[in-house]
């Protein structure tokens, strides 16, 4: 496993960061 | 045996093309069922994207490594396609679990999302070959059979390569990583430095759609601003 940090909560997803939810 | 860089790198790169053994250079059968639930089928728009992206690839790889690895580049590229129709279709089986929703015709039919996750797959398949390894690092093998320590196809240029705004590069990256497990940990590690290469420097620059989405932001949104009577 890697130490990245995953900052995004369970309701973001794609579609929100692209606006198209 | 010990391991060394370039074994390192040797591993990661038959690593990459071992599990993109079973993706095909064409959407899956379920990534096209994703694509005909639309409202609008994004099949030939995104074919077309990736044949102009395609040609802009290996031409601008040419020119930066040397213009007999123009065929080397529209390996990197089908490569890439492959990873990205790979990610495209575990984004989506994950975004359908969460929304219970199988139209994502707004998404699928937005270009600068297909040029994010393209761009994010180009970079991932780059680093795996150590052609876009920072040189911070203190060594650049090229092991692909290609001597890019004169070169500088280092991250941006991808974003160069397919016009993209590292602000919208910077959407995709975060999902990626979750949508594909099977990245290395130097992948990940070399994607987090893009992060935060945007993040402090590169998403500032003249021009970045960050500085209108702040604006709009200052304003109070541009949802909620009062329209004028005109309109």
């Amino acid at each position: 496993s890697h130490d990245y940090h995953f900052g995004l909560e369970d309701h973001e997803g794609i579609s929100e960061l692209f606006d198209c939810d | 045996p010990p391991q060394t860089p370039i074994r390192a790198a040797m591993t990661s790169i038959q690593q990459l093309r071992g599990d993109l053994t079973s993706s095909g250079d064409q959407p899956s059968t379920n990534l096209a069922t994703y694509f005909k639930n639309c409202t609008v089928d994004p099949t030939q728009d995104v074919l077309k994207r990736l044949e102009t992206l395609g040609q802009a690839f290996s031409q601008r790889f040419g020119q930066a490594v040397g213009p007999r690895c123009i065929v080397l580049g529209r390996q990197r590229f089908n490569l890439g396609v492959k990873l990205y129709y790979k990610v495209m279709e575990a984004m989506l089986k994950s975004e359908e679990k969460r929304l219970s929703v199988q139209n994502f015709s707004k998404l699928l039919n937005d270009s600068t999302f297909h040029t994010s996750l393209l761009a994010c797959a180009l970079e991932v398949v780059m680093a795996t070959y150590g052609e876009s390894s920072f040189r911070t690092g203190g060594y650049n093998h090229g092991s692909g059979g290609v001597d890019a320590a004169e070169t500088n196809v280092c991250f941006p240029w991808i974003l160069d390569v397919v016009n993209l705004s590292a602000f919208d590069f910077y959407k995709v990256i975060e999902s990626f990583i979750k949508a594909d497990p099977t990245l290395s940990k130097d992948i990940v590690k070399h994607l987090e430095t893009c992060e935060n290469l945007i993040m402090e420097r590169i998403a500032w620059r003249t021009g970045s759609p960050l500085f209108e989405l702040l604006k709009q932001e200052h304003e109070g949104g541009a949802a909620e601003q009062v329209e004028t009577p005109a309109s």
